[in-house]
């Protein structure tokens, strides 16, 4: 959409009428689907970028906005939406992957969380799902997944910010994630999930420190983003298994992915180190999305010469 | 968060993990890095946002265990009011 600033926060309402005319002003190329519901019966979108073709393509999914108060994660999201349609005529990396993958990004996936963020309380990280007669409130969503839920990193106790639900899957969030990336996991060869703060690249698993099978190629791609990010911009991430270089949890979108067969699962960890933490000024956006959009790239691009 | 501010701390023993552990559960503080008190460990980074009714104490018990601190954000609504701005007209 024209003049929309990619360079601020912007609350759902911004962001939903953003996608509506992100796929209107670009229907050749964009379309938006129903992914599913919040607790609070919010519909979830997703954009799926996809260059018209007879020919069958493989699919990179990426995930923004699990937890509330990481604003720039959202943001994140559609900058690299516009980064795509503005540059997928004129440069050739990105005109050569489009032709083999199709893109789908979520741009806000807990989006009752993102909304109180902004209305209630901006630290706030977990959906809003209510516990205990609703004197208590949300989940992890990066706690709920079927990857050794429950055993791990994670609490019990609904106040704490890590509680991992009353079960896997036991948010409609959740749900609605798994119920796609099942029907389509034959063809998602790469799944990221984008998070802050600290600036990971982050490989499975949280639950184990035993190594996935591609564990080699999964670091080996890792550190080539992380090189071109440096090189080019000269900001340090730090790649590793999440359990090593993190700290243990169990439940996450990205172990689950990796789980389920899909080879490639990252999750960034995107700025700052800790001057900032989850209340990134609106100031770091744009050298935040630049420097990540390389390293994303990077990584599909990796994906799809393979 | 007026007045809410986050510490830096390193913890250098196993006693200063265990104090701030023991901080974090009888204050209620929120940690920011890592999410649980069980992986606070020495030599590692440790940010922890505490709320303004509070950062005299914690500063105060902090300087009696001799565990040195920085002050990463000196005020959390401050950094807030700055990353949101309350005229959303302008974001247009």
């Amino acid at each position: 959409p024209e003049n929309y600033n990619y360079t601020q926060y912007h609350p759902m309402e911004e962001i939903y009428t953003w996608m509506a005319q992100i796929q209107k002003s670009n229907s050749e190329l964009v379309t938006q689907h129903y992914l599913g519901e919040t607790v609070e019966n919010r519909t979830i979108y997703y954009l799926q970028i996809s260059q018209p073709s007879d020919r069958t393509k493989k699919i990179i999914w990426m995930d923004c906005g699990i937890h509330a108060r990481e604003w720039i994660s959202p943001a994140f999201c559609q900058w690299f939406v516009k980064e795509i349609l503005q540059n997928y005529e004129s440069d050739p990396k990105i005109r050569k992957f489009l032709q083999n993958l199709d893109l789908y990004i979520l741009p806000v996936l807990n989006i009752d969380g993102y909304i109180y963020s902004w209305e209630t309380a901006r630290l706030w990280r977990k959906n809003r799902s209510p516990h205990l007669n609703g004197t208590c409130y949300g989940t992890d969503l990066n706690r709920n997944f079927n990857s050794s839920w429950g055993t791990l990193g994670v609490s019990y106790n609904c106040s704490s910010e890590i509680f991992c639900g009353t079960g896997p899957e036991s948010e409609p969030e959740t749900r609605a994630v798994v119920q796609l990336i099942e029907r389509k996991k034959s063809d998602i060869l790469c799944y990221l999930t984008i998070h802050s703060y600290g600036q990971y690249i982050l490989t499975p698993y949280g639950s184990t420190t035993e190594p996935p099978s591609n564990n080699e190629e999964l670091m080996h791609v890792a550190q080539t983003a992380a090189a071109a990010l440096r090189e080019k911009y000269g900001t340090s991430y730090e790649v590793g298994s999440t359990s090593l270089i993190l700290y243990s949890n169990s439940g996450s979108s990205r172990d689950w992915a990796h789980m389920i067969g899909i080879p490639f699962s990252y999750t960034f960890e995107l700025r700052d180190k800790g001057t900032y933490g989850f209340i990134l000024p609106a100031d770091q956006i744009q050298p935040t999305c630049e420097e990540t959009m390389l390293a994303v790239t990077t990584i599909i691009e990796y994906v799809d010469q393979k | 968060y007026n007045g809410d501010q986050v510490l830096h701390i390193v913890p250098e023993t196993l006693q200063q993990v265990q104090h701030l552990q023991h901080l974090h559960s009888t204050l209620l503080l929120d940690l920011w890095k890592p999410l649980l008190p069980e992986d606070i460990q020495a030599g590692e980074d440790l940010h922890i946002r505490v709320p303004a009714s509070l950062v005299q104490e914690v500063k105060d018990s902090l300087d009696q265990h001799t565990i040195s601190y920085k002050i990463l954000i000196h005020d959390v609504q401050e950094l807030v009011d700055q990353s949101a701005p309350k005229d959303t007209s302008s974001r247009n």
